[in-house]
């Protein structure tokens, strides 16, 4: 039986009253602002208050507000607050636009908001992993499909800032600590000679970085973005693109750097990525797809290592370094340099050997990968198990004045 | 058997950037 409890008879009626559902309720002049429960919410929320609270409470509590006002049948209310709460997440992004935490925050709570209106919708197919206490919350008036591709949207640009923040943060420390940086004993003394270390990546100066300091930083993002409750699907894809972005970034590198080009730098790039291979499957993140795309530089790590002379280790090469372009493997060859005096350049024709192996490639002419692509992001639909029932609004939250309402 | 339940009215939402747009007048009216 199509049933629709009355909602909650806790505070968030009277955050409604309170909410007034003005259009403008995020520009009402500062006087009110602080008697605002969505300003509240919103703008002067910090992830840090919620702590040992539920993971994405605001989505809950505005989630429990537009189905008050779907209650009530009033559509300019369910409008408002859904355009007052997707405007006022886009001001507070803009505020924190470098500030991964909140960033995170905010990226977790449009989400659940998403999932919510997709299992309180009475859509059926959203509707499988409900109890029958969940159903009684389903939105009883209104089809808010449309808002839901709003917020998708949305979702989709809050991702992109996340993206552009931990790459911020990342891409500064890559080219020392995967090319530069030596963490295998007795390595340098195998390292070419007559090259000194380039300053672009400041090796030598106070902006040189170890691996560590990038596992480091990668476990700073994992632990905020599960404390933030994001999806784990979502966290997935986020190391997987930001797993691209060090691939590219080195592989660049190593294309155009004659110095880092030798048997020992590959030595060294296949002991680091084995150490971010690691690191990926002690925080199960495994299934992430991000081993596959450091596919062309564990190819590149091997091409450095292979023996480079007869037409067998053409063949060797060539069939081992299927990810790697054509116009990729001639280059990193050309730029190849012998260890010592024993160890021989690789020979021109050895090269061609290579490009007549490899001409019937259909290979992409650009040399160097795309460091800014960014792949597709999916969000898919995480029912909670949570009942709205149980949700307080805590004290931390400074709403309490709303039982004065 | 059961009443069929009414079947809900589809809201119409403006798209991510006209959300934007009105914001910013609205914005740029208030005093």
């Amino acid at each position: 039986r199509h049933r629709c409890a009355q909602p909650h008879a806790m505070s968030y009626r009277k955050i409604l009253k309170t909410f007034g559902f003005q259009t403008r309720i995020l520009t009402a002049p500062s006087i009110h602002r602080k008697s605002n429960p969505c300003h509240l919410l919103l703008s002067e929320l910090k992830p840090q208050t919620l702590a040992g609270t539920v993971p994405c409470l605001p989505a809950y509590i505005l989630y429990m507000c537009i189905r008050h006002a779907d209650y009530v049948n009033d559509d300019l209310k369910v409008h408002s607050l859904l355009t007052s709460t997707i405007n006022g997440i886009k001001k507070v992004l803009k505020k924190h636009n470098d500030d991964f935490e909140m960033t995170t925050f905010w990226l977790s709570n449009t989400c659940r908001l998403l999932h919510c209106l997709k299992q309180y919708s009475g859509d059926e197919g959203f509707m499988t992993r409900n109890t029958a206490k969940q159903n009684e919350h389903c939105l009883k008036n209104f089809d808010l499909t449309e808002y839901r591709q709003v917020l998708s949207d949305l979702s989709i640009q809050i991702y992109q800032q996340l993206i552009k923040i931990a790459e911020g943060v990342l891409q500064p420390m890559i080219v020392s600590a995967m090319l530069e940086n030596e963490s295998i004993q007795g390595l340098c003394g195998v390292k070419p000679t007559g090259y000194r270390k380039r300053s672009s990546s400041m090796a030598d100066g106070e902006n040189s970085y170890c691996l560590e300091a990038v596992i480091r930083q990668m476990n700073c993002f994992h632990t905020v973005m599960c404390d933030q409750g994001l999806d784990p699907e979502i966290i997935l894809q986020v190391f997987k693109q930001l797993f691209y972005m060090i691939t590219a970034v080195t592989l660049n590198n190593l294309l155009l750097r004659k110095d880092v080009c030798s048997w020992s730098t590959g030595m060294q790039l296949r002991y680091n990525i084995s150490q971010l291979e690691e690191w990926l499957r002690g925080r199960n993140l495994h299934q992430s797809g991000a081993v596959q795309t450091m596919e062309p530089l564990i190819q590149a790590a091997q091409l450095l290592q292979l023996k480079k002379k007869t037409p067998e280790d053409a063949e060797a090469i060539c069939s081992l370094c299927t990810s790697l372009s054509t116009q990729q493997i001639v280059k990193i060859l050309n730029l190849y340099t012998p260890l010592n005096e024993f160890e021989e350049r690789v020979t021109v024709s050895f090269i061609r050997t290579i490009q007549a192996q490899l001409q019937e490639r259909n290979d992409p002419q650009q040399l160097l990968l795309d460091y800014k692509h960014m792949f597709p992001v999916l969000f898919p639909f995480n029912p909670s198990s949570l009942t709205m029932d149980s949700i307080h609004i805590p004290a931390c939250l400074n709403l309490e004045f709303l039982n004065e309402v | 058997g059961a009443p069929r339940p009414r079947p809900r009215v589809l809201l119409k939402a403006p798209t991510l950037a006209e959300m934007e747009e009105m914001n910013t007048s609205e914005e740029e009216e208030s005093p």
